[in-house]
């Protein structure tokens, strides 16, 4: 563990537990995407599956359960609570999210470190999870104001890919560790797509404005 | 390819 990973698994872990309190507080999901939300379960779930398998550190099997249970936790708000429901905004958050699941699993089928079941789906996660975010960053294109918790949400979203991009540089060149082509290009594209939401969000942050992206 | 980096990342 270094501090970019701690840094990193932090930051992701507090854009959840951000998005939650937002959701049980406010009692709305108002400019937060549910597709954006299904494609993450798919990724914990693929991508954690050796849970069961393999044991690495408690603070490991502690952080999965917390990333599965939560991103669950978040769909169920948005799609079955009486209230929540209600505030979703289903006109607008209209990407058809369904349709990045295959090519991503059939990329994971052709490149990959080795041809198993774990590894594929490992490889599917990671891929899924580099665009996973397009469907929130359109529905913010198309959200007139954006409210602070939801800004803040994906600003540590993005910083956690970033973080571990730190951690996978300090990984190679302190520890030696292999090569890991498929987790860096994947983490790349990952933060490449935040980047002009970065701009936008350093921005306001700076002037001291109200978060807006450009349609 | 390469073996499997390992997954103690999450």
């Amino acid at each position: 563990m270094n501090i970019f990973r701690l840094a990193g698994d932090m930051s992701h872990l507090l854009s959840v537990i951000l998005l939650l309190l937002k959701i049980r507080t406010t009692k709305s999901c108002a400019g937060i995407s549910l597709k954006t939300q299904e494609l993450y379960v798919v990724v914990f779930l693929a991508r954690y599956l050796n849970l069961f398998t393999r044991y690495y550190s408690f603070y490991n099997t502690v952080m999965k359960l917390v990333f599965i249970a939560t991103s669950v936790c978040i769909v169920w708000y948005m799609r079955f609570h009486k209230v929540v429901k209600q505030t979703y905004n289903k006109d607008l958050d209209t990407f058809r999210h369904y349709v990045v699941i295959p090519p991503c699993f059939l990329l994971a089928l052709l490149v990959h470190h080795e041809f198993t079941v774990m590894e594929v789906l490992w490889t599917f996660s990671l891929y899924l999870e580099a665009v996973a975010i397009l469907p929130q960053l359109i529905l913010l294109q198309r959200t007139r104001n954006i409210d602070n918790l939801t800004g803040n949400y994906i600003f540590l979203l993005g910083a956690y890919r970033a973080l571990y991009l730190l951690n996978w540089i300090y990984r190679f060149f302190m520890e030696k560790a292999q090569a890991r082509w498929i987790s860096w290009i994947s983490g790349l594209v990952q933060t490449a797509l935040y980047a002009d939401f970065f701009y936008y969000y350093i921005k306001s942050w700076k002037n001291n404005e109200k978060l807006k992206l450009p349609a | 390819c390469q073996s499997s980096p390992v997954k103690d990342e999450l």
